[in-house]
């Protein structure tokens, strides 16, 4: 009896041990938060505070894509229909999603979570703006926006990414907009293929409750993509005030082109829960699959000897989506 | 998830946001 009480004091003392580390932990965080809001309530501008490398190590040792499909798996489960209304409420509930838009209201209609992850809208619930060239091409959140300067692109206010880290290195087909070049700062050089011209930039943030179909952000012509396979760390904007170069570090995938005044690219980044992207016109596409490793890149050129032009988008067109998992 | 656009544009083209706000597809991003 002593040996087996002491057997189970030590089997309880890891358990312990983690949870008050962890509780700690979480605790330290939320403190840090409200301070940060009472801060910000007085219009003091918040010292960044940038993860330290072995942070980040720490963070990428996660086995996030495991965890990512495992959760994609979990949710192409069917519900039966009597749990159906109670889950799909609870994250309704959770993440403040707008049922009234979805192109179908009945709960009862979607199969699993993934499916209800993917809903579509009721068509005059999005008008398209026609009078600006460039519009949103998703529901979600500004993280930053403005002029890509240095080679460097902003991904919320103060904390940047490299433009080639980002993109890639560039090739010299002659598909793509740009050529081959050695220095990043030639990078936006290249990018930029008229006289007069400069580089944006614009990171919009989709919050778990959003619509998670992307489209197309203006009319243009995609010629090629480009896929990282990469971590899968959450995206959301304290992560993104607190990693640098996230976005890089990240699964995503690269559409770049050209309209009316130049190079154009739309890039879609993967995050934990949402890890898999998928693009419409494009069948070979696999994201967030074991095959893959990590830093590596896969390209793809929609220049073909029948079509030389590439996939035509038009402004609002249905483009891809985010899946869970 | 997030969605990242990079382009090139004329040195008029103006964004018609503020960092933070909330943007449903379909509405403007900027303009000439």
């Amino acid at each position: 009896l002593h040996a087996a009480l002491v057997v189970r004091t030590f089997r309880l003392r890891p358990f312990h041990f983690l949870l008050a580390t962890g509780g700690g932990y979480a605790g330290y965080r939320q403190y840090e938060k409200y301070k940060e809001e009472q801060l910000e309530k007085m219009g003091i501008e918040i010292p960044i505070k940038l993860a330290s490398e072995w942070e980040v190590s720490l963070y990428k040792s996660v086995p996030t894509r495991l965890l990512s499909r495992a959760w994609g798996r979990l949710n192409q489960v069917e519900l039966p229909t009597w749990l159906r209304k109670p889950v799909y409420s609870l994250y309704i509930w959770t993440f403040g999603v707008n049922m009234k838009e979805a192109a179908v209201e009945d709960l009862h209609h979607y199969r699993n979570l993934s499916e209800f992850f993917r809903r579509k809208l009721k068509p005059q619930s999005r008008p398209v703006c026609c009078y600006h060239s460039v519009i949103s091409p998703s529901d979600g959140k500004i993280l930053n926006f403005g002029q890509v300067k240095n080679c460097e692109v902003e991904q919320v206010k103060g904390v940047t990414y490299s433009l080639e880290s980002f993109l890639g290195p560039c090739t010299s087909t002659e598909d793509m907009q740009f050529s081959q070049t050695s220095s990043c700062s030639s990078l936006q050089n290249q990018l930029v293929t008229k006289e007069g011209n400069e580089l944006y930039h614009c990171v919009i943030y989709l919050a778990p409750g959003d619509y998670h179909c992307f489209h197309s952000p203006t009319d243009w012509r995609v010629s090629h993509r480009r896929h990282f396979p990469g971590s899968l760390m959450s995206v959301n904007p304290g992560v993104a005030r607190w990693i640098k170069e996230l976005f890089c570090h990240n699964e995503r995938v690269v559409l770049s082109g050209d309209w009316k005044h130049g190079f154009f690219s739309l890039t879609a980044v993967g995050a934990t829960n949402v890890g898999s992207i998928r693009i419409y016109f494009d069948r070979d596409l696999r994201t967030n699959s074991p095959c893959y490793s990590k830093g590596s890149y896969n390209d793809f050129s929609f220049i073909t000897n029948n079509n030389k032009e590439g996939i035509p988008m038009r402004k609002g067109e249905h483009l891809g989506e985010f899946n869970l998992g | 998830s997030t969605i990242v656009l990079i382009f090139e544009a004329p040195k008029n083209f103006n964004f018609h946001l503020k960092p933070g706000q909330k943007i449903r597809f379909g509405e403007a991003l900027g303009s000439l």
